[in-house]
């Protein structure tokens, strides 16, 4: 349900948040 | 400044900042300020020979893919830049990656997860931010939402933070919004800062070694 859904939540899966992308070499 | 190997010139020889000064104004440890200095060495050396990290250079080591642009990693990058000259330097990448490591106090976290949304800012989160943010992760993923789906999310969440209905969110009422909501802050720790020295013992082994 939408009304159920955190959009800072949300926001926080984008790829552009996953720092560990650094990390592989 | 050039990109010479580590084995050469390490964090202390190139002016990147102390590391010991580094580790006590962070989380890290002077082993991992120093481990960090190979990631950053292979980063500022990828593209621009310059010993400095272009934005191309960081989305290259994002996505394998120095054209792929990004809404949240450019606001990374944005907020990496403490200088704000459009580089990120040795020290500002480690001062902002310690926010992200898993024992920065959550009140750093907080401050930095709000400095990211806050995409004009003002010092407040604005609806419109929001909706512009959940568009952009929608845009960047297979998730599809019809718009009256994605107003009733931000709608919801946002009378949810803002709790004097003034319509916008101050810092005050982004803490206990993420208190109760602690998913918000999930993209503010990355367990590989706790094993860095792992993933990057070259320096500090060679380090030891000249020691």
């Amino acid at each position: 349900k939408p009304e159920s859904m955190n959009a800072f939540a949300l926001i926080s899966r984008s790829q552009g948040f996953n720092l560990g992308n650094l990390f592989e070499k | 400044m050039g990109c010479a190997s580590s084995s050469q010139f390490g964090p202390r020889a190139v002016g990147h900042g102390d590391p010991a000064v580094l580790a006590s104004d962070t989380s890290f440890t002077v082993n991992e300020v120093e481990a960090l200095y190979e990631l950053y060495r292979r980063m500022s050396c990828s593209i621009i020979k310059d010993g400095l990290i272009h934005k191309e250079e960081f989305q290259l080591a994002m996505f394998r893919n120095s054209k792929k642009a990004n809404f949240f990693a450019d606001r990374v990058f944005d907020l990496f830049d403490l200088k704000r000259n459009g580089v990120i330097d040795f020290e500002e990448f480690v001062r902002s990656l310690s926010v992200f490591h898993p024992r920065a106090p959550t009140s750093e976290k907080t401050a930095f997860a709000f400095k990211l949304y806050d995409l004009r800012g003002t010092g407040y989160i604005e609806k419109e931010e929001l909706r512009e943010m959940v568009l952009a992760l929608l845009d960047e993923s297979d998730l599809c939402l019809s718009d009256s789906v994605v107003e009733a999310i931000v709608d919801n969440t946002f009378n949810q933070a803002d709790s004097n209905g003034d319509g916008k969110i101050d810092p005050e009422e982004w803490k206990e919004f993420v208190k109760k909501n602690p998913a918000a802050l999930r993209n503010m720790s990355l367990p590989y800062l706790q094993d860095i020295t792992l993933a990057f013992p070259s320096f500090i082994m060679r380090s030891e070694a000249n020691d």
